[in-house]
């Protein structure tokens, strides 16, 4: 039964249009795993491999394809864990990173904390010899589409991401 | 949202969730998935969990660990993930998916939301998945 890796996209509204893309995208991520755990690569390597697929793909509400803040701006939250060590890493609220999964487990590799935020993971990722990438690079016209869309007063952003109830 | 799981071929077990959070968020506004328990968990003795959803209400039921309490508790994987989405639907009125793997490679992915995007692969062979009830292979 192993090696395996099991894959999300995220549970949100998906619109007809992205359905494709959407599937797509998770099944080249799972693929990209899997050949890595084939290969002798450890769970923790597997898991990084396919979530920075997934950043990479701006169909995805993570890294490049984010959502927008109210501002307009991308603010992004990254989780890893070790179920070996209970070892885990995360980044929350930061900016101008290409893959916040890879950030969070340089937090889990090379900090004694378990999380670190904001400006301070910014300066961390500096530290760490991560490229900063300019926020325009991660802006998609469809997150930017969005992000109008419910400045509208009476806007349900909620609603809007996550769709009616299932 | 995005997340994995993943059970290596030394019985090794992680997750992994990244996320760009909700629409229109207030700036600083920080959601379930950096917060352990919640927007993930992995533990080698139990089994991994990746969440996705409404953070604000995932954070209420720290999801993640409460499917594998479910777990501990002798519920497979499948299980374990209803229970815990069906408690965050009924407690709290909010919808969500997961991926969920255990130390044998056992898998699941279950949602309550309309939609999900999903994949699996294990024994050279891909799963895959959208919308409720589907459920796609392929040969790897």
């Amino acid at each position: 039964m192993l090696p395996v890796v099991v894959v999300h996209g995220g549970a949100g509204h998906v619109p007809r249009t992205r359905a494709e893309l959407s599937t797509a995208g998770v099944c080249s991520a799972t693929r990209a795993g899997y050949n890595i755990l084939k290969g002798g690569g450890s769970s923790m390597d597997a898991v990084v491999e396919t979530v920075t697929q997934l950043e990479n793909n701006p169909v995805f509400n993570a890294g490049c394809g984010s959502v927008l803040n109210v501002k307009g701006e991308i603010e992004m939250d990254a989780l890893v864990m070790d179920g070996k060590t209970l070892g885990s890493g995360a980044v929350s609220a930061v900016r101008n990173i290409a893959n916040p999964t890879q950030l969070a487990r340089l937090v889990m590799d090379q900090t004694s904390h378990s999380c670190l935020t904001a400006e301070g993971a910014s300066q961390f990722a500096r530290a760490m010899g991560i490229p900063e990438v300019p926020l325009e690079s991660l802006i998609t016209d469809y997150s930017r589409m969005r992000w109008k869309e419910n400045l509208a007063p009476g806007a349900n952003p909620v609603e809007c991401q996550m769709g009616k109830m299932g | 949202t995005v997340g994995a799981v993943a059970v290596d071929t030394e019985g090794n077990i992680a997750c992994a969730t990244s996320t760009g959070g909700i629409l229109n968020k207030m700036e600083g506004r920080v959601g379930d998935t950096p917060c352990i328990g919640s927007g993930g968990y992995a533990d080698n003795n139990i089994g991994a969990v990746s969440t996705t959803g409404h953070g604000e209400a995932i954070m209420k039921v720290t999801l993640a660990r409460l499917i594998l309490f479910h777990m501990e508790q002798g519920h497979s994987v499948e299980a374990a993930s209803d229970l815990g989405l069906a408690h965050m639907k009924s407690r709290v009125g909010s919808l969500g998916g997961v991926v969920t793997v255990d130390p044998q490679g056992h898998w699941a992915a279950r949602f309550n939301s309309l939609q999900m995007a999903w994949a699996a692969a294990q024994k050279d062979t891909l799963h895959y998945g959208l919308y409720t009830g589907e459920h796609f292979t392929q040969d790897l």
